[in-house]
């Protein structure tokens, strides 16, 4: 269905002879140029007809003209015995326009008073599909479906509409495929198709994902043999990588499986209209992207530690403990990375570097040794001591320290280290001596 | 200090030579940063003398050589209790002074330890020093050595009997109190003397000194039948500590 535009040919109306259903007047001339829209033909029927009659018509009468073309001359009445009167048949035009006119002497029978005539006009739809051939042939060259003011082609299954909305071609079954699976054949298979094609087909899948085809083992374009070997010279089926050189494949031995690493392929097949390539079919399936093998970390733990990695695939890396993850000079709290849909990891792995305790607190009249360990690393065993025998310790006890995993110095028991060096009073160094007795 | 013998270097450590205005007293370290003495030594007119009056010497046993690097005075607390505008109330004769600057310790200054409470018992052997007069060919001098001389803990009630004889045919002598102790022996001749005032008596326990009492006042020195008169520092010791937490 349609809208019909509001300003236009009416679909349906009344016609009336000047004055009706009064008589008309002498001397008229006067015309009526009925048209409905395109796609239509106009059925006029007559409610009344009273135009004085004659033989041939030839005082008063009721031209109707389809083109030019008289379909009828009328006038006289249901009763009369004279005139041409169309009677309850309707007039219809081979057109969508159709002229009435209607033509009166200069006088009129005293008995009689003719009224004139009262018409309905109506638009009748043409049946173009049932339209007769004309020179450049069927309407539709397949199927002709018709329609309310028109008609439309269609095709048969493996055909297409070609541009020109009439004539069929064979259909490649071409297009863009973007699931991530699919079927593809080539027109006709596994027959030979009618006359030459050029058909492309585009397989484009989400980017982090490759294309791999298999075709079946059904395959069969025609090559020529020539001085080199088998040439796809004629026919041929073309598949375009990004980044790779074109592959034509041709013969009757099947490509099998083709890992395209791609996200997107373009296949085109050709044949001239002569030779026989039965064709091909293939089934694609897609693969996320992977990436290279992350390696390992000294120091550190990757995980999970898979044989592959792929596309959205993410792997944290962990330190051993009383280390610690660098990047570029940077600690870092954690670490992950993914595999990114260009088959690279979106950061490379970090280092783990021994963490380091600092320098210990320097202790007030005292100092610290160090038993063991390398520039405060992990693991560094320092020990505090006092400036004795003016300071001892608190707890009168040597204070060691480990490097813990936490970066705190901390003691056997696992306590973080803060000595303090207190006096000693009351034991001078030198000792009033009393000998004599 | 009569009738002792001048101390050897790094013997007394915690001994310090106190001077407010010229006068001289002595004085002990107890801490990093308090020096104890008698609260008559900084305590002028009837108040406490300025903290830049105050030099504190200290590491050295001649004062010849220990002026050369006085320490002062940050802040002089004393005894809340002390009263002694007539030179006679010598009850709480125990003073505070903290310094600006730590102490770090050494062979020749070390602080001398508080006592524990009633560790007096009489007859036992303590040490007083100081830089305060000493006798020689029976002339009392100002000695620049710092002396020391051992005394024994004098039993309370014969001091306290000593000290009523005298009161007998003198005005104006101080009188006992707990607070006090006495040392010395009856036959006299080995006594602290002025100039020592503030100095410590030390008792030692197991060889660790401990500042038993502060010299405070006497009836002449060294005379036979007087005692030297101590601040018991054990009634102290609350005190002290309470002073240095504060401070």
């Amino acid at each position: 269905c349609w809208t019909l535009p509001d300003s236009g040919p009416l679909m349906h109306g009344e016609v009336q002879s000047p004055g009706y259903p009064q008589p008309y007047p002498p001397n008229l001339q006067e015309q009526w140029d009925l048209s409905v829209p395109e796609g239509y033909r106009i059925r006029l029927t007559f409610t009344h007809m009273d135009i004085e009659a004659s033989a041939g018509c030839v005082y008063d009468s009721l031209t109707v003209l389809n083109n030019g073309k008289v379909l009828g001359k009328f006038c006289g009445s249901d009763n009369s015995a004279d005139g041409h009167h169309p009677g309850n048949h309707p007039i219809l035009s081979s057109g969508n326009r159709l002229t009435l006119i209607f033509q009166t002497d200069n006088n009129n029978p005293e008995r009689h008073q003719n009224v004139g005539f009262s018409a309905h006009y109506q638009a009748i739809d043409i049946d173009e599909c049932s339209a007769p051939e004309d020179a450049s042939g069927p309407l539709c060259t397949q199927i002709c479906l018709n329609t309310l003011g028109s008609y439309i082609c269609s095709c048969r299954h493996g055909y297409e509409l070609r541009s020109d909305q009439r004539s069929c071609v064979l259909s490649c079954g071409g297009g863009i495929f973007d699931e991530p699976e699919g079927f593809l054949f080539s027109p006709g298979y596994p027959n030979a198709p009618p006359y030459a094609v050029s058909c492309q087909y585009f397989i484009s899948v989400e980017p982090g994902f490759t294309v791999s085809l298999n075709f079946s083992d059904n395959f069969h374009i025609e090559s020529v043999d020539t001085q080199q070997g088998p040439s796809c010279l004629h026919h041929w089926l073309q598949v375009s990588i990004p980044d790779r050189d074109h592959i034509k494949l041709c013969g009757a031995k099947s490509p099998g499986l083709l890992v395209t690493n791609s996200n997107t392929v373009k296949l085109e097949y050709y044949t001239d209209d002569q030779g026989l390539s039965n064709g091909w079919s293939l089934d694609y399936t897609t693969q996320r992207m992977q990436c290279p093998f992350p390696g390992n970390v000294a120091k550190g733990r990757v995980t999970p530690m898979l044989t592959e990695y792929f596309y959205r695939d993410y792997i944290h890396v962990r330190c051993a403990q009383g280390y610690k993850l660098m990047m570029d000079g940077q600690e870092l709290e954690s670490f992950s990375t993914m595999c990114q849909s260009n088959g690279q990891w979106h950061l490379r792995l970090p280092e783990c570097h021994i963490i380091d305790c600092g320098e210990p607190e320097p202790l007030l009249n005292g100092g610290v040794t160090f038993l063991s360990g390398f520039q405060n690393q992990y693991r560094s065993v320092i020990q505090y001591h006092c400036n004795e025998p003016f300071y001892s310790l608190l707890g009168g006890m040597n204070v060691s320290s480990t490097c813990e995993s936490d970066r705190k110095w901390r003691s056997n028991h696992g306590d973080v280290v803060s000595p303090t060096c207190l006096p000693v009073c009351g034991r001078p160094t030198q000792h009033l001596s009393a000998y004599q007795r | 200090i009569i009738g002792g013998n001048i101390a050897p270097e790094n013997t007394i450590p915690w001994q310090v030579l106190v001077s407010v205005n010229g006068g001289r007293g002595g004085g002990m370290v107890i801490a990093d940063r308090w020096i104890m003495t008698a609260a008559h030594v900084v305590v002028q007119e009837g108040n406490s003398a300025s903290n830049d009056t105050i030099r504190i010497y200290m590491g050295l046993t001649d004062v010849r050589t220990l002026t050369m690097s006085p320490v002062y005075a940050a802040s002089v607390h004393i005894h809340p209790e002390y009263n002694n505008p007539r030179f006679i109330e010598y009850n709480n004769d125990i003073a505070l002074i903290r310094l600006h600057d730590p102490i770090t310790f050494r062979a020749s200054v070390m602080p001398i330890c508080l006592p524990a409470q009633d560790t007096y018992v009489t007859g036992m052997m303590g040490v007083v020093s100081g830089f305060g007069i000493t006798e020689i060919d029976k002339r009392r001098i100002l000695t620049n050595k710092l002396k020391y001389v051992h005394l024994p803990v004098v039993d309370q009630e014969t001091c306290s009997k000593s000290v009523d004889l005298y009161k007998q045919g003198r005005s104006n002598v101080p009188n006992l109190t707990n607070n006090m102790f006495c040392a010395g022996v009856p036959e006299g001749g080995k006594d602290s003397c002025q100039g020592d005032s503030g100095s410590p008596y030390a008792l030692s326990d197991n060889g660790q000194f401990r500042a038993a009492g502060i010299v405070s006042w006497g009836v002449d020195c060294g005379k036979q039948g007087t005692y030297g008169v101590y601040t018991k520092v054990a009634n102290y010791v609350d005190w002290i500590e309470k002073t240095m937490q504060e401070n």
